[in-house]
């Protein structure tokens, strides 16, 4: 997706 | 990555590999809660959406496959496996675990970040994982008895929980990192379920007696 991932945690 | 969120992650692989262990080598779910797996399969199949879509890291994708994997797979065994599934005490594991379901779809059409597919999804699965130790709870209450290694499970999976609530206190001081307040929220809820067994776990292993749940 676009820019930073909304959730970088498990 | 913290040390916190790595002890997290260790501590959760943890818990899942202790349970498929134990029923792939003893062949038996005594003691396990079949609604909880699904329920955790459920949370694990609705949070990782985006394992095809946004690539993180290589331990970030490794570690999901890990758990959609071994929560499947417990699933399978318990409903499937011709010696495990004999083991599966169904008159004792009735929690209605879509009444957990319902709520927590409701709960993220409600209150959500972004109101797109993968993020109600993905809200959903915060709501679900929260409660989804529910069934388990219950069923340990009604056997009372606890096996060791589902009573270090259900230890591991609290840890987990507790290590993740550091992990974002120490993102919020550091990074300046703000967990959305649903997370956190969702995230302090399930770690609290698992207080009162904690208790119960730290006194047995005080007293060293077997872990007995009050009724």
């Amino acid at each position: 997706g676009l820019g930073q991932p909304m959730h970088d945690e498990l | 990555m913290n040390i916190f969120r790595l002890a997290g992650d260790m501590t959760h692989l943890a818990s899942v590999l202790v349970l498929l262990l134990k029923i792939h080598t003893i062949k038996s779910c005594a003691g396990v809660s079949l609604k909880t797996q699904e329920l955790y399969a459920l949370v694990f199949a609705t949070r990782y959406l985006d394992i095809f879509t946004d690539f993180i890291s290589v331990y970030n994708t490794v570690m999901k496959l890990i758990f959609l994997g071994s929560s499947f797979s417990i699933v399978w065994y318990i409903r499937r496996h011709k010696i495990v599934r004999r083991s599966y005490d169904k008159e004792q594991d009735t929690f209605r675990h879509y009444f957990l379901v319902l709520p927590c779809l409701l709960l993220a059409l409600l209150i959500h970040e972004k109101f797109t597919v993968k993020e109600l999804l993905w809200t959903f699965s915060i709501y679900l994982e929260a409660v989804a130790i529910l069934p388990q709870l219950v069923l340990l209450q009604r056997t009372r008895n606890i096996d060791n290694l589902t009573g270090q499970y259900v230890f591991l999976l609290g840890a987990y929980r507790s290590l993740y609530i550091l992990n974002w206190i120490y993102r919020y001081f550091t990074e300046r990192h703000f967990v959305h307040w649903i997370t956190w929220i969702a995230g302090l809820v399930q770690t609290l379920l698992y207080a009162d067994f904690f208790y119960y776990y730290f006194e047995s292993w005080k007293n060293n007696v077997k872990l007995q749940l009050p009724a």
